[in-house]
């Protein structure tokens, strides 16, 4: 609801640290 | 790569476990759709852990699952460029 929702879908990069959803709204 | 086992699995944090999973996604993701294959593994990895090796060990199932993701991926870019219109 704060906008964060176009980050969606968090991307997967080989090698790069998993983040996840941080700071995604569902 | 070290084969993945349920001892390895619950011996990792959450985030460990997606991460483990995600490196064993991802190549086969790229062979589904390489353009979108870090999208579409990000959507994977919001499934919980068992239903991601459910994925794993199926690729029929991946392949349905990845489908689904680029739908909901065509959705929010639909979204998106309606909101940017404004």
């Amino acid at each position: 609801s704060n906008g964060s929702s176009i980050n969606w879908p968090p991307e997967f990069h080989p090698g790069v640290p998993w983040k996840g959803l941080q700071n995604i709204d569902p | 790569q070290e084969p993945l086992t349920i001892s390895l699995l619950v011996s990792a944090s959450p985030h460990e476990q997606k991460q483990m999973l995600g490196v064993r996604l991802f190549p086969l993701v790229q062979i589904i759709d390489k353009k979108l294959a870090e999208k579409i593994t990000g959507i994977l990895l919001e499934f919980d852990t068992s239903e991601i090796i459910y994925m794993l060990e199926s690729p029929e199932l991946l392949r349905t699952m990845a489908n689904k993701a680029v739908t909901l991926l065509q959705g929010h870019q639909v979204q998106e460029v309606s909101m940017n219109s404004f």
